[in-house]
C-alpha cells in the first residue's frame, strides 16, 4: 500500500497536484457549459497542435482554468441606510492556486436570476433596480459601519426581465491580493429597490419571503464564481525549448 | 563485420498503445473528463543500418555503426518519443471547484532513434 502510495503521489505531483483531491459529498457541482465547451475543443485534432499554455478563449497564457465558486453569504438588512435592500458577501477561495502558479486572468461572472410574480408585470415597464459592487479593505470590527471598509467598484442600473442579468468584470490585480494570506476580505453586492417604491411594501426576496401581489417585481438571487486562468511554469515549456 | 542480428519487425522501434483508464487507479471520483486517455510508449530496436522510418539524427546513425563494429562497447541508440501531444483534463479540486487543466506532452504520437 505504501509503494501504491508513493507511485500515486509521484503521478499526482506530475499533474501538479500535491494530493489527491477530494471532493465534498456526493452532491456534485454541475460543470459550467462554458468549461465543457473548452474542454471539448481542446479534445478536437486541430487543438492537439495548438499551444496548450494559452487560453485562446479569453486571450491569455494559462493552462489552468478554475471555476472558483461563490462562498459568501446573504445578509440582508445589513446596511442601516437601507434595511429592504438585499446585501449579498462574495468570497472567492484563490488559496487554491499553488504558489508557483502565475495568476494570468480573474474574471468575475454575477447573474442576477429574477423572479417573476406574474408575467404581466413585466409587461408594466419594471422599475430599474440599483445594484452596486464593492471590495471589502479590512474586516469590519463589531458595530463599526460596513461602509466606510468598501471601495466601490461598479455601479448600475438594472431592468429585471425573464432570462438573468449577466455582469463581468475584470478583477486580476484584485485577486492577486487576495492570494497574498489575510487580504482576502471578499466582494459585496448591493442591491437596492427604485426610489419610488415605498420600502415599507418591499420585502427582500429570500427563499421562503412572500413579496408584496401589487408588485411584480422582485430582488433577483444572485449566483457568483470566480474565472480564474492560471500558469503552472513547470508544464509550459516556451515552445522554441521543445 | 558484426554479426547483425536478424530484426523481427516488431522489435523495430516504434509507438505502441498504452491506454490509461483512471478508473485502475480509483481516480474516476473526482476527474470529471476524460475517463482515460491513450498515453502510448516507445519500444523497439534500433538496427544497423538505420532506415529512413526510424527518424533517426545523424548521430543515431552513427551511433548505430560503431555499435555494429562494437556491440559490447556502444549500445545501441534509444527509442524516444519524437512527437508528443497535450491532453485536458476536467476535475473537482477540494473546494469542489471545477478545474480544467491542459497538460503538454501526454501523449506519444510518434517515436524515433535518438
Amino acid at each position: 500500500a505504501e509503494d501504491r502510495n508513493t507511485r500515486e503521489r509521484l503521478f499526482l505531483s506530475s499533474l501538479g497536484l500535491s494530493e489527491r483531491p477530494q471532493p465534498a459529498g456526493s452532491h456534485r457541482r454541475p460543470v459550467p457549459s462554458e468549461l465543457w465547451r473548452m474542454f471539448r475543443r481542446s479534445e478536437s485534432i486541430q487543438a492537439r497542435d495548438s499551444d496548450p499554455c494559452t487560453v485562446s478563449e479569453y486571450g491569455v497564457r494559462g493552462n489552468i482554468i478554475r471555476h472558483v465558486q461563490d462562498q459568501g453569504r446573504l445578509v440582508s438588512g445589513w446596511s442601516s441606510s437601507c434595511q429592504a435592500c438585499l446585501v449579498k458577501q462574495l468570497f472567492f477561495n484563490v488559496s487554491v492556486l499553488q504558489p508557483v502558479e502565475l495568476l494570468s486572468l480573474a474574471q468575475l461572472e454575477i447573474r442576477l436570476h429574477w423572479k417573476p410574480l406574474r408575467p404581466a408585470g413585466f409587461l408594466r415597464g419594471p422599475r430599474a433596480v440599483s445594484m452596486s459592487l464593492s471590495k471589502v479593505i479590512r474586516a469590519t470590527l463589531r458595530g463599526a459601519d460596513p461602509q466606510a471598509n468598501r471601495r466601490l467598484l461598479l455601479s448600475r442600473s438594472i431592468r429585471p426581465q425573464l432570462e438573468p442579468t449577466a455582469i463581468a468584470m475584470d478583477l486580476t490585480p484584485l485577486a492577486d491580493i487576495w492570494r497574498k494570506p489575510g487580504h482576502n476580505y471578499g466582494l459585496v453586492v448591493e442591491l437596492s429597490p427604485p426610489l419610488s417604491v415605498d420600502p415599507d411594501e418591499l420585502t427582500p426576496f429570500l427563499p421562503g419571503n412572500a413579496f408584496p401581489l401589487e408588485e411584480a417585481w422582485t430582488l433577483p438571487l444572485i449566483e457568483a464564481s470566480l474565472v480564474v486562468v492560471s500558469l503552472n511554469p513547470h508544464q509550459c515549456h516556451s515552445r522554441q525549448r521543445r | 563485420s558484426a554479426v547483425h542480428l536478424p530484426v523481427t519487425p516488431s522489435n523495430i522501434c516504434k509507438a505502441r498503445r498504452l491506454y490509461i483508464d483512471f478508473k485502475d487507479v480509483g481516480w474516476q471520483d473526482w476527474i470529471i473528463a476524460p475517463p482515460g486517455y491513450m498515453a502510448n510508449y516507445c519500444h523497439g530496436e534500433c538496427p544497423f543500418p538505420l532506415s529512413e522510418s526510424l527518424n533517426g539524427t545523424n548521430h543515431a546513425i552513427l551511433q548505430t555503426l560503431v555499435h555494429s563494429l562494437d556491440p559490447q562497447g556502444t549500445p545501441q541508440p534509444g527509442c524516444a518519443p519524437i512527437r508528443l501531444s497535450p491532453i485536458s483534463m476536467l476535475y473537482y479540486d477540494n473546494n469542489d471547484n471545477v478545474v480544467l487543466r491542459h497538460y503538454q506532452d501526454m501523449v506519444v504520437d510518434e517515436c524515433g532513434c535518438r
